[in-house]
């Protein structure tokens, strides 16, 4: 079997609302390491990878490793009905039909018990490889989404350029084009709002500005967000799960973005 | 014009 606790269930509300928009179905994969998932978006554009390593549980014991087949916006209903302090265990039997969610206040004195029925997914899974990027740049993830919204009132792609001064986001659409750049910081007194880029040489990319909304709304989870890109690759956009700023969480939320290429 | 690529055009399937 399979069980698990949460000390914040907003933890987990916070990572399944993130992804419930891009991705419909997906498979958790769960094993004596921690929890994990991975799914294309329909049009297989995008890739979500949920990571979260067992050291962020109170409690966690799993057997066998279980695979849970989870409609993620269901899922996103029944953890909505947490309350803000609420702990929430997870359970399955091996082979079970539903997933076991019971959120528990602090003072222990509400306990709510929900079941989500489990589906079966045919999800192709994809190997992600282990490689270094040409640039990593790291900022305030709210601003992230701000970019981004703000691009998207011009048209529906972006172009990211770096360069050791700064990162570059331009658009342009039938009413016009507009373009921000942030310049690298390091200002003491506001370190969630400082930008940092690490780089090789300058990189530019072109990318669908509808998926990187879908992405932004992990942002609740994490104040800062890293953002990883080479020529010709997908873009990285990860965010810790459960830490604090820079420092690496027990677990990260990473979305894999395929380039627009010039035709 | 620019053409959208697929993820799974840049990892391997397992």
């Amino acid at each position: 079997m399979f069980e698990a606790t949460l000390q914040k269930a907003s933890t987990l509300k916070k990572v399944i609302e993130a992804i419930k928009d891009l991705v419909t179905d997906g498979n958790i994969e769960v094993s004596e390491t921690g929890m994990n998932l991975q799914a294309m978006d329909s049009s297989h554009v995008s890739l979500v990878s949920l990571v979260l390593h067992t050291d962020m549980f109170e409690h966690f014991r799993c057997d066998r490793n279980v695979t849970l087949g989870i409609n993620l916006p269901n899922f996103a209903k029944i953890l909505k009905c947490s309350g803000n302090d609420d702990s929430v265990t997870l359970k399955a039997q091996d082979d079970g039909e539903n997933l076991a969610i019971v959120f528990e206040s602090e003072g222990q004195e509400r306990v709510s018990e929900f079941e989500l029925k489990l589906m079966d997914i045919d999800a192709e899974s994809l190997g992600i490889p282990d490689q270094d990027y040409n640039t990593n740049v790291k900022m305030s993830s709210a601003e992230f989404q701000r970019i981004v919204r703000d691009m998207t009132v011009l048209g529906d792609t972006c172009s990211i350029g770096c360069t050791k001064e700064g990162v570059k986001f331009s658009v342009s659409g039938d009413l016009g084009q507009g373009n921000i750049t942030l310049r690298q910081t390091n200002s003491v007194d506001k370190e969630e709002e400082a930008v940092t880029i690490e780089m090789d040489e300058p990189v530019e990319l072109n990318f669908a500005l509808r998926y990187l909304g879908f992405f932004t709304k992990a942002s609740p989870l994490c104040p800062r967000v890293t953002i990883s890109m080479s020529p010709d690759v997908p873009i990285v956009v990860a965010y810790n799960v459960g830490g604090e700023k820079d420092t690496e969480g027990a677990g990260s939320l990473s979305f894999y973005l395929a380039p627009k290429i010039d035709e | 014009t620019r053409k959208q690529t697929k993820i799974s055009s840049f990892f391997d399937k397992e």
